[in-house]
């Protein structure tokens, strides 16, 4: 069955959406079967492959009004496919909150998905709503994607409290697959403070793998493409490529 | 009366808390009287400043549990205070939605205090959700901080559709004081072909300060100093003295 892994952090701009779409590249590349799934109503994991997001999509997957054939979509890389987001979806995070098991809407919509993926990639927006507890509960594990800076590190010890009050309550199977350090630049003295600290508390849950600052991987969603085919050989690729290596030897 | 400018755009990590805390600093030190609000459940604004966000804050501002002088804290900077977030925010936007006009509590919760301040600056969550849309009908105008990336681009768009339906909705005063270019690296190509682009729409609603990526303005929330108090000659701090010289020529 499908390994579901999340993307999570309520600190926005630390490359929730970047990890979800390179790692899932990479995935790809070795072979497995990837859905990406774009749970944020910015819709930036969905441009991030040249998804058309006038289709139907994560909205019409919660609320059962589409079959699996119209919302997945092919991307440029080959074993690489998406349920992209629209617009609808910014409504869904009001209809949820009144719905009954307003956290189980993805989980029961993925369930037919489990046995022909390898892989379910869910990418969230910047907040611990809704949208994200779906996330949380619908995952078995939850990648942390962690900018090297003071404000992400501050929010991390609410991110991690959510996360245990959710494998308490809703997803005793939820676990934390690894916190992965982004934009990563050496040369500074805070994120070399910043990667000290959480090695040092969360030891080996965190990903050997570090994403360096690397603007390559901020010209590629532009052009519609995944890093792996936007330019392999750049630093930002060769780590997303350690990376996906480094998930597969963890399963 | 006071000024009041929300620091709004749904795209995560765009410069939203800098630029409030540091615009908020120099018109201080330019014998303004400021209040800053921080009307984020993730609390940035307020250790930003040093403040204590176990006292009473936003969330007791708009439910009206407290008092002014409980609610306001001094911050290192002459001029320049501060009502916290705290944790019970988080709980607020659930709260909210099922209120009676909900999208009012902020601007009611400040109106006893418009006689006394020059400014006051609302940072907001990355999110249109309730806290924002509460941000933007209390305020009278807004400053979008614009990452020079692609995605940041990509949700513009969003976000001024929002704000033309809180005009005509809820708050006929909100106007765009102004998109405000953040992370600015001359260096790169995207960086470049975001300002020229947004500048040839937006014309005279683009201010003419640009912020520049540097490092020196994320290591100063880790002291609890804005920018002028931790580094007043670094690039950073010239950059937010040019803006806060020019939101007072354009009163
Ligand atoms: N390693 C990197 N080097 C340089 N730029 C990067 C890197 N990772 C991401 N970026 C850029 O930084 C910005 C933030 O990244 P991204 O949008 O992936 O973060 P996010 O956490 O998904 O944001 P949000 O909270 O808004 O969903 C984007 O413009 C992206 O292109
Ligand atoms: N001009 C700049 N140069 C370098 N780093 C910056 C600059 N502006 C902000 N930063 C850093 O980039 C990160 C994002 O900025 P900030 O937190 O102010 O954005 P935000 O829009 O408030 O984020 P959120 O969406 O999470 O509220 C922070 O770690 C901050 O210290
Ligand atoms: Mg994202
Ligand atoms: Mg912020």
């Amino acid at each position: 069955a499908a390994r579901k892994i999340v993307f999570a952090n309520q600190k926005g701009g630390v490359g929730k959406t970047t990890s979800a779409v390179n790692l899932g590249a990479y995935l790809a590349e070795y072979g497995k079967q990837v859905l990406l799934i774009d749970f944020d109503p910015q819709g930036n994991l969905s441009s991030s492959v040249g998804a058309d997001s006038m289709k139907r999509g994560a909205y019409e997957l919660i609320n059962g009004t589409a079959t699996s054939s119209e919302v997945i979509q092919k991307t440029p890389v080959n074993n690489l496919y998406v349920i992209a987001s629209n617009i609808n979806l910014t409504g869904a995070s009001i209809e949820l909150i009144e719905a009954e098991k307003r956290e189980f809407f993805l989980k029961r919509a993925i369930q037919p998905y489990e046995q022909t993926w390898d892989y379910i990639c869910i990418d969230c927006p910047p907040s611990l709503g809704i949208l994200t507890l779906n996330g949380l509960v619908a995952a078995d594990s939850v990648i942390i994607p962690l900018q090297c800076e003071y404000f992400a590190l501050e929010g991390l010890s609410m991110l991690v409290r959510t996360v245990k009050s959710v494998q308490r309550e809703l997803n005793k199977q939820l676990s934390i697959l690894g916190i992965l350090f982004t934009m990563y630049d050496s040369r500074t003295r805070l994120a070399n403070e910043v990667v000290r600290d959480v090695s040092e508390y969360f030891r080996d849950r965190v990903f050997s793998s570090v994403i360096p600052r690397n603007v390559r991987l901020s010209e590629a969603p532009s052009h519609g493409l995944p890093i792996n085919l936007y330019d392999p050989k750049c630093q930002g690729a060769a780590a997303y490529m350690k990376l996906a290596e480094e998930v597969t030897r963890r399963e």
